[in-house]
């Protein structure tokens, strides 16, 4: 365990419990992409299944099971207790577009060609685009609430401090995984328009509002 | 299919 990573996985607690407060506390989801969250329940449900199969330290069990349930806890408040403000008009994205090609991409580039190997490898791919549904959504309403973005920036900055992790690991350990590292890359890509509008927007006060 | 690092990240 490195500074980086410690605080990697404090930024994505912290952004899931961002989420889950905001929800709970205004007792409503708008503004939240609902297929968003259920990638990130079929990540953290795929690559957790090694709970079961491998122990690793009581810090990474306990963060396993913490992340699998809060994100339980974000899709049963979404799609049954506060299901009447889900915003399902903007939550267009076709989840089918990113779950496709990451199961065909997980069985082609692995390790592994074994089941718990595979759900592994397809976590991780899948991770790495999940975000998108919610970032359509907020480029098709045009905005989102600071709350929202303050989500979506912690959840950027941790796989950005994973990038950190995986440099000064192989630096330090001599240890690397390429496939975690590409698709951590491409996550982190993908977050970099929207801190861009974070900090120039959102830090200065202002709503973030995409131009028109 | 190359040698798979143990994933002890989360």
């Amino acid at each position: 365990m490195n500074i980086f990573r410690l605080l990697g996985d404090i930024s994505h607690l912290l952004a899931i419990i961002i989420l889950l407060r905001k929800i709970w506390m205004s007792r409503s989801c708008a503004g939240i992409s609902g297929k968003s969250q259920l990638l990130f329940g079929l990540v953290y449900t795929t690559r957790y299944l090694d709970l079961i199969t491998s122990y690793i330290s009581l810090y990474n069990s306990v963060m396993k099971v913490v992340f699998l349930a809060a994100s339980y806890a974000t899709i049963y408040l979404m799609y049954v207790k506060f299901k009447a403000t889900y915003d399902h008009n903007h939550d267009t994205f076709r989840i089918e577009f990113l779950v496709v090609p990451a199961v065909a991409l997980a069985l082609l580039i692995n390790h592994d060609f074994q089941v718990v190997e595979i759900l592994w490898t397809f976590s991780i791919y899948l991770e790495s685009v999940a975000i998108l549904p919610q970032l359509f959504m907020v480029s098709k309403t045009g905005e989102a609430e600071s709350i929202t973005s303050h989500y979506l920036f912690a959840l950027g900055v941790y796989r950005g401090l994973y990038l950190l992790n995986w440099i000064y690991r192989f630096w330090a350990e001599d240890h690397y995984d390429l496939i975690a590292i590409v698709a951590g890359v491409v996550q982190t890509v993908l977050y970099c328009d929207f801190f861009y509008l974070y900090i120039t927007k959102v830090l200065r006060g202002k709503k973030l509002q995409l131009p028109a | 299919t190359t040698e798979a690092p143990e994933h002890d990240e989360l």
